[in-house]
This record gives structure tokens, C-alpha cells and sequence, in this order.
């Protein structure tokens, strides 16, 4: 799975997220991506792209539920993702990360496993890329 | 005027003893690759859904990464491509799901988005709106890599062996 949030020269955020599904899949299993506040969500205050275990995501609405967070109850990017992708979703058994993007500029990162593909890229115009937790 | 910024992901369940130098060097120059070419958009006043927009197709086209070629195969052999997007500010969105034609999904998702009255859509259907809004189609076996087809014949091999019924879904690998 792919994914990218933003954030334009008018403060306009946007999200999006590409995927192949899962491998040896059946039945025309639909996981969280192409699902609007599950694997994808953006509003005036947030923009997230989940990537996971994506029936998990499907039952707690991840994105959306980061985006409530932070624009209901105020908390910040870091705050918010960590709720939910690094508590909740593993609570029930699932697990795997998010790109999340405030309004405000703040980003977070959160994911539970080993590694997670991930970059961003802002005032310096340098791309900043990491892979594991420690990067 | 607010300070653009670009945050991408390809993807978690990443494991060092999966990795060699070789594809952790592939997968840093993309991902730089998808930052560049998206972060350009925003430098030149495009907006977010544009910088996101470019930044996935790099991604898709990528077959280091589970989206567009690349993408894994399902149980009967093929290539089954989801993708969304949504705008933050007027809460419009779009989304595709089970399309094995579309040869860059998040493009389709966004014509669903911004031409068409509806949210999602799915299959046969989905295509067929591709097509009348001149979104690309490739055959098939453009998402064919051999590294994808040998994890998919290397599950199989496990179902038949009883492995994975017996233990489950909770050992299966799910990252979607």
C-alpha cells in the first residue's frame, strides 16, 4: 500500500492511498484503502493514509477517527495517530501505521511494525526518507 | 501564504530479514522519486490533491511497492487494484476498488471524485468509467512481477498444506 498527504500554499490539505490489496486474497475482499474514513481521510484540520491490517482499520474508521481527534478534541498529530494506531488497533489484534498531517504542519509518522516505508519533504526542499523505527 | 508540505508512505509490515542493501536503496530512491515530484506541484502552486496525486502515480509505477505494477496477486492469479482520495476542505471524495485494467488507480479515483455525482465505485463499472474519461488501461499482465507471483505460489503452497487454515487468519499477512 501507497499513500500521501499534503498540505498547498493555501493550507488546503488532501490525502490518498493507492494498494494491491493483500496476497493469495478471496472472495473480492475489499480492505480499508479504497474506503473513505477507514484508510483515507481529510478535512480542514487533518489529512491521513493508513496503511495495515486493513479489516482492523475498517472497524475503528481509523483515518477518520485521527481526524476527529484532532479536530473535535483538539489533540495534535503525534497524539492523535498514536490512539489509534498504536493503541487501539493493536488492542484488537490488528496492526501497521499512518501518515498523518495537521493543518497546522505538524506530521506524524505512527506505525507498530518493525518498519515502515515513509518520507516527507517541506521548507528545506530536501526528501527526507526512513524505513525502521530508529531512522 | 502557508508553507506546502508532503508526506508520503510505502507501506508498513517492512522486516529487516526481508531486506538486502539492494532494495533498500531502490526503495529510498523512489520514495525521494515520489517526494520530488509531488513536492514540485506544491512549489509551483498546484494544489494538495495535485501534489498527492503525483506523488502515488510515482509509487504505482514503481513495482518495488503493493500498488499498481507490483501489486500482489489474489487467490485465482490476478492483480485487483483499490485506491481514494479526498479534498480537506469541501470533504470530496473518491474512490475505486477491484479494478485489474486502471494503470494508475489514485488518477481513476479522482476522476470518480471530481466527474462523477458518486463516491466509489467498483469492478467492471469502475473501468468502464475509466475508459469514458480516457483514464489509461493497460492489459493485465502489466502488474505481473515475477517476486509477487512466487509469494502468491509460495501461499498457495501453504493452503494446500493446510498451514494457514489451520492457524487462521491471525497469522496471515494483511497489509493492505
Amino acid at each position: 500500500t501507497v499513500g500521501a498527504v499534503a498540505r498547498d500554499s493555501q493550507g488546503r490539505l488532501a490525502a490518498a492511498t493507492s494498494t494491491g490489496g493483500m496476497t493469495d486474497k478471496r472472495w473480492g475482499r475489499v480492505g480499508d484503502s479504497p474506503i473513505i474514513g477507514a484508510g483515507t481521510y481529510a478535512n480542514a484540520d487533518c489529512a491521513v493514509s493508513g496503511t495495515g491490517w486493513g479489516e482492523y482499520y475498517l472497524r475503528v474508521a481509523a483515518a477518520r477517527d485521527i481526524c476527529l481527534r484532532m479536530s473535535l478534541l483538539g489533540e495534535s498529530a503525534a497524539i492523535a495517530g498514536q490512539a489509534v494506531i498504536e493503541d487501539e488497533i493493536p488492542s484488537l489484534g490488528g496492526d501497521g501505521g499512518a501518515i498523518v498531517l495537521g493543518a497546522d504542519g505538524e506530521v506524524a509518522m505512527p506505525f507498530n511494525t518493525e518498519g515502515m516505508y515513509r518520507g516527507w519533504i517541506g521548507s528545506d526542499g530536501v526528501p527526507h526518507v526512513a524505513i525502521y523505527a530508529q531512522d | 501564504q502557508v508553507q506546502p508540505l508532503l508526506v508520503i508512505h510505502g507501506g508498513a509490515g517492512v522486516e529487516r530479514a526481508e531486506m538486502t542493501p539492494e532494495r533498500e536503496a531502490r526503495a529510498r530512491d523512489a520514495l525521494a522519486l515520489a517526494l520530488r515530484r509531488g513536492y514540485a506541484r506544491l512549489q509551483a502552486g498546484d494544489s494538495a490533491l495535485d501534489a498527492v496525486s503525483a506523488a502515488i502515480v510515482v509509487l504505482e509505477d514503481d513495482p518495488l511497492f503493493n500498488a499498481g505494477r507490483g501489486a500482489v496477486f489474489t487467490h485465482d492469479g490476478r492483480n485487483e487494484l483499490d485506491a481514494s482520495i479526498m479534498d480537506g476542505p469541501s470533504l470530496a471524495a473518491g474512490a475505486v476498488a477491484n479494478v485489474h485494467r486502471v494503470k494508475n488507480p489514485v488518477l481513476l479515483a479522482r476522476a470518480v471524485m471530481e466527474k462523477s455525482p458518486h463516491v466509489l465505485l467498483f469492478g467492471d463499472g469502475a473501468e468502464q468509467f475509466a475508459a469514458e474519461q480516457g483514464i489509461a488501461l493497460v492489459d493485465p499482465s502489466y502488474f505481473r512481477t515475477e517476486e509477487r507471483w512466487q509469494q502468491l505460489q509460495k501461499a498457495l503452497k501453504e493452503d494446500a498444506a493446510g498451514k494457514r487454515a489451520a492457524t487462521g487468519m491471525a497469522t496471515l499477512r494483511h497489509f493492505g
